[in-house]
């Protein structure tokens, strides 16, 4: 049996809101040891997404053997939409469940809402991905990051992003012209998390596909940096980290012609 | 215009 329960709906909530636009349908594997895991790609196996929401993420997990839930992420989104983001969020499912049990437990009132999720078999491929040495990690606020992937997406369809000790810099060239910005790092002692930091091997230069950084920024809410690891002509890593555990995504880059 | 690449050039399916 598997029952974990959330001190807040939100995380869970901005979780699904940040993946469900990329992959529809993804297995969310549940262990007593790793809480719960998913790798899901999208169909144009471009975006990768790694999840891993550990089980200290929650005020109170068991999982007495491991399970599978096929979910279709659209149903469950509009599930977690009936709970308030400050709801007690507990999920409940039996040792082969065909359903999961979605509760929101109103920590003022008397309230107590059930819902009830059908289960899917799900046949997916999974990716190998190996720990690897990256050329280069930026890691920047959150939402920097996100203005500048919905600001150059209206300039460009790809955006370039070029790694040096001294900056990054993002470049996008469109139709009705081009445009840079450039960030150099900083320590802010008072705000850490509005710092930009870069580390660095060798230098890089990667484009991506606007669109699929626009779908990556969709996880701003769940945390206020995020890390950028690039290796020259291979795909990057976006990780956002949750209280316990991450969200990661593996884009695969453009090359020119 | 840059070639969007595939993931699974860069990782193998397991």
């Amino acid at each position: 049996m598997l029952e974990g329960k959330f001190e807040e709906a939100s995380l869970l909530k901005k979780v699904i809101e940040s993946i469900k636009d990329s992959v529809k349908l993804c297995n969310f594997n549940c262990s007593q040891s790793k809480g719960i895991t998913v790798q899901a790609i999208d169909d144009s196996r471009v975006l990768l997404i790694a999840l891993k929401i550990d089980s200290g993420s929650f005020q109170e997990f068991r999982c007495d053997r491991d399970l599978v839930l096929g979910l279709d992420l659209e149903s469950l989104s509009k599930i977690l939409k009936q709970g308030n983001n400050e709801d007690y969020l507990t999920i409940i499912a039996e040792d082969s469940p065909d359903s999961l049990l979605v509760v929101f437990e109103d920590k003022k009132k008397d309230r107590i809402s059930e819902f009830s999720l059908k289960l899917m078999d799900i046949d997916s491929d999974v990716l190998t991905i190996d720990d690897m040495e990256h050329d280069c990690s930026i890691t920047m606020p959150a939402y920097e990051f996100a203005k500048i992937a919905r600001d150059m997406k209206t300039l460009s369809e790809s955006l370039q992003i070029i790694i040096t000790k001294d900056s990054v810099k993002f470049n996008a060239e469109g139709q009705i012209g081009s445009g840079s910005i450039i960030l150099k790092p900083h320590t802010d002692m008072e705000k850490p998390d509005e710092s930009i930091k870069i580390e660095l091997n060798q230098p890089v230069v990667l484009t991506f596909g606007a669109k699929y950084l626009n779908d990556i920024v969709k996880a701003t809410a769940l945390s206020s940096t995020v890390t950028i690891k690039l290796t020259d002509k291979a795909p990057a890593l976006f990780e956002y980290r949750l209280p316990s555990g991450y969200l990661r995504y593996y884009l695969a880059p453009k090359f020119d012609d | 215009t840059p070639i969007q690449n595939d993931l699974t050039e860069f990782y193998n399916v397991a």
